[in-house]
């Protein structure tokens, strides 16, 4: 007691000292704990010897009962301890710590008196259980009056500001805390495991657990179930709402998946679609458009696919679904396969309108020879054996009979004047008329090859007899090379041939037009093709069969042009373009430029060629020379540029 | 025989800049020997580019008392058509030259010195494209080493077999040679 009370004084003294200051450091703080610590242990040392002596006193009053002498003691105890604290109570807060000190050892005074005959019957091991107790509890005030003490009473400094005694307070539960609480978790953890092992090992807690767990499982799914088609069928519906119906349904979705001796469940769910839609008509109507969406399109295509799958399992196939989809597999197959008959029957349609429009030509502009029974006859009966032989393989034979028939000889000079006329403006038409023939042949012998072989060898036969009447045996064989290369070429995917029939239908469509259109430009070049070299037409309409007439059929000379001028490249290539043009205008055919040493001159050819793929006139060509011919201008005038060449400048520009 | 005629009218009736024909294909010249024959010589020859001294000495008709036809003398336009008839020759080739001057790049009319140059081609082309037996309009006489000027003010006729044409040789100093050897052309 008096070594507590020293160190209590003298830790008053301390905190007199240093409170005034004002100023305490982290060191004081541990000074402070410290100091504390050791009087709480102090105390608690005191307080256990303090139960051992009294147990003693206990034990020796047990052995000597005295009542009054043992009232006495305590009394003379009692006083000791309140004077022990009157001593210690220095300052106020001392106080408190002391009156709680006071009153615990009175407490324990008057339990010490109230319990000497108890104390006395208990074992030992009560005993020290109910010390450890009041230890623990004695540990805790003082600790709780310790720490409420500092938090009062100090202002600890750092780095010269104040910290708040909560802070530190806080610190020092933390650390308590985190022991205490890892502690409890164990100490729980461990009883936990206790428990739950002792209630395992317990079967019928087992099972009834395994019961409930059972139970609440079975619900669970079954609301997992009924969530889950619910979305399926809204899904499918394309409706998110859920009507009365479309519980009714489910419910009865429910029942049927439950019941194992159904196993239709998709003409249940097709039937609980059904239902909706009937008595949700209203909303369907407003909702139509969500109704047609993919999702149901989806979802019919599920029904069906389920359909067809249950109904094969089940040995019944249904037909109808069946043969909607192979209805639909076959459309597509054919769909891919006839695009090429249909395109194939669409060009040979357009090759023979463009044949019946260009005998009807012909037909109307033979007027002049109605006087010769031969000629209409010719073109009628020309006519009606194609139509009869459906461009056939006397197509050939047709053709070469048109043209033997107009290059023919008439029995009179008046006949000759006329066939010779008449032979000029059905040139282009007899030459777009074979060209037809031919490709109609070309189609038809395509056609003998899809249908077959045995097929294919007789109006090769055919073929071969209406060509031997031809006079140009050259011609014959090259065609006859061309046609094995076809028929080689037919036995792939003839998407080649397609294409080229679809150009060689719109050069002849053009060539039709052109031909109905510029009649004066017909007879222009008729008369230009009147002076013309008999025998040179002769061999320019055999050789020359799918090409533009501009280009296959010249009308006269070839014209070489000299220019004897001795000026620079640009008036050089400027003149050279400009003379091709004067050329053009008077369907030169071929105009060949002379003395091209420099060189200037070499593109000219290639710009001719460019040209004429652009398919550029002369007004266009001209506009283009006119166009650099003002840049060339607006260049000079800025100054800065060199003069660009004519034809590099048309080989880009082009 | 041989013929000319003035067909200027016709190349000034020309829409250039609407025409609607397709360009023709161009070659560079080859010599092939008797495809020759077929084919036409139109020889456009710059007379502002022709010797000064030629320009001086003009007559009347632009020829020499000796016969010789000098270009530099010729005014503009004029044009000369030669023709073989008899296709004896086989060297030879029916043709026409040109004379013209060419049009000054006048920065502020473009359109009008291409379509007078454009013109002046033209009817170069005319000329040699046009059929001498059946469509000329003056006749000249066929007497054998004469050169006879046309009518029609500016065109020359000669006969093609007497005359030959040094295309190649001499660009800078070219001369119509009526009385030239046969074996100077160089075609």
């Amino acid at each position: 007691q008096s070594t507590s009370a020293t160190s209590a004084k003298s830790l008053s003294t301390q905190r007199a000292v240093i409170s005034p200051d004002g100023e305490c450091s982290l060191d004081d703080l541990s000074f402070y704990v410290n100091q504390l610590s050791s009087l709480v242990i102090q105390m608690a040392r005191k307080e256990i010897k303090d139960k051992l002596e009294g147990r003693s006193k206990c034990l020796h009053h047990s052995i000597v009962p005295s009542p009054a002498v043992s009232k006495t003691a305590s009394e003379i105890a009692h006083e000791a301890m309140e004077l022990t604290a009157a001593e210690m109570c220095g300052t106020g807060e001392e106080c408190k710590e002391g009156g709680q000190k006071s009153f615990l050892y009175s407490e324990l005074s008057n339990k010490n008196k109230s319990g000497d005959k108890q104390i006395y019957q208990r074992d030992s091991k009560e005993f020290a259980d109910s010390i450890s107790k009041g230890l623990t509890v004695y540990a805790n005030r003082v600790a709780s009056d310790m720490m409420f003490s500092v938090m009062k009473t100090l202002k600890v400094h750092s780095s010269r500001k104040p910290i708040p005694a909560c802070v530190v307070l806080k610190r020092v539960l933390l650390n308590h805390a985190k022991e205490i609480v890892s502690d409890l978790i164990d100490s729980c953890m461990k009883k936990l495991h206790n428990i739950t092992g002792v209630l395992m090992a317990d079967s019928d807690f087992v099972s009834a657990v395994k019961r409930n767990l059972f139970n609440h499982g079975k619900q669970n799914a079954a609301d997992i179930m009924e969530a889950m088609l619910r979305h399926l069928v809204s899904a499918l519906i394309g409706e998110k709402k859920e009507t009365k119906s479309q519980h009714l349904s489910y419910a009865t979705l429910k029942a049927g998946s439950r019941d194992p001796k159904c196993n239709n469940k998709s003409l249940e769910l097709s039937a609980m679609k059904a239902e909706m839609k009937g008595k949700d008509k209203c909303k369907m109507k407003s909702d139509s458009c969500k109704s047609l969406t993919s999702a149901e399109k989806v979802g019919e295509h599920i029904l069906k696919e389920g359909l067809t799958m249950w109904n094969q399992k089940q040995g019944n196939p249904c037909k109808m679904v069946t043969k909607v989809c192979c209805n639909k597999d076959e459309k597509r197959e054919t769909i891919s396969a006839s695009t090429d008959s249909l395109a194939k029957d669409l060009i040979v349609s357009s090759l023979k309108l463009i044949q019946y429009h260009l005998t009807q030509q012909a037909r109307g502009k033979d007027t002049c020879e109605e006087d010769c029974p031969d000629s209409t006859t010719g073109y009628m009966a020309q006519s009606t054996q194609y139509e009869k032989c459906g461009g056939g393989q006397s197509a050939k034979a047709l053709s070469v009979k048109h043209l033997e028939f107009h290059g023919a000889p008439g029995p009179s000079t008046c006949q000759k004047e006329n066939q010779r006329i008449g032979s000029q403006k059905m040139d282009t038409s007899n030459i777009v008329l074979k060209l037809i023939q031919k490709l109609l042949n070309e189609s038809s012998n395509c056609e003998d090859l899809c249908e077959g072989e045995n097929k294919h060898s007789e109006p090769k036969v055919n073929k071969a007899t209406s060509m031997s009447k031809r006079p140009d045996e050259g011609e014959e064989q090259c065609q006859d090379h061309q046609e094995f290369d076809f028929i080689s070429g037919m036995k792939q995917v003839n998407w080649h041939f397609i294409g080229q029939l679809v150009e060689s239908v719109v050069k002849l469509c053009l060539m039709a037009e052109y031909s109905k259109n510029g009649a004066a430009l017909a007879e222009s070049e008729g008369e230009a093709a009147s002076t013309s070299k008999p025998t040179f037409r002769g061999t320019r309409c055999i050789h020359n069969d799918a090409m533009p007439q501009n280009y296959q059929d010249p009308p006269g000379h070839e014209v070489i042009v000299n220019n004897q001028c001795s000026t620079n490249s640009f008036q050089k290539q400027l003149r050279a373009v400009l003379q091709w043009i004067a050329a053009s205008q008077f369907d030169v055919p071929m105009l060949y430029f002379m003395g091209d040493d420099d060189g200037q001159l070499e593109k000219l050819p290639q710009v001719s060629a460019k040209a004429a793929e652009k398919g550029y006139s002369v007004g266009g060509l001209l506009q283009e020379v006119i166009k650099f011919a003002k840049e060339q201008q607006l260049d000079e005038a800025v100054g800065t540029m060199a003069k660009k060449q004519l034809l590099d400048w048309l080989l880009t520009n082009l | 025989m041989m013929a000319c005629f003035d067909t200027t009218m016709m190349s000034d009736d020309i829409d250039w800049l609407r025409n609607c024909r397709s360009v023709c294909k161009v070659d560079l010249y080859k010599p092939a020997g008797q495809q020759d024959q077929d084919r036409k010589v139109v020889c456009f020859v710059d007379v502002s580019t022709l010797n000064v001294e030629d320009k001086d000495c003009k007559d009347a008709a632009g020829s020499s008392s000796e016969g010789n036809l000098n270009l530099g003398n010729l005014e503009e336009k004029e044009i000369i058509v030669i023709k073989d008839t008899e296709k004896k020759y086989q060297s030879k080739m029916e043709g026409s030259v040109c004379l013209f001057k060419q049009a000054s790049s006048d920065p502020v009319s473009v359109l009008n010195w291409l379509f007078s140059d454009l013109q002046k081609y033209a009817l170069g082309f005319q000329h040699a494209l046009s059929p001498s037996t059946s469509s000329c309009k003056h006749k000249v006489g066929d007497t054998e080493g004469e050169c006879n000027r046309s009518s029609s003010g500016n065109c020359y006729s000669v006969y093609a077999n007497q005359v030959n044409i040094d295309l190649l040789n001499r660009p800078q100093n070219l001369q119509l040679e009526m009385a030239a050897t046969k074996n100077t052309n160089n075609n």
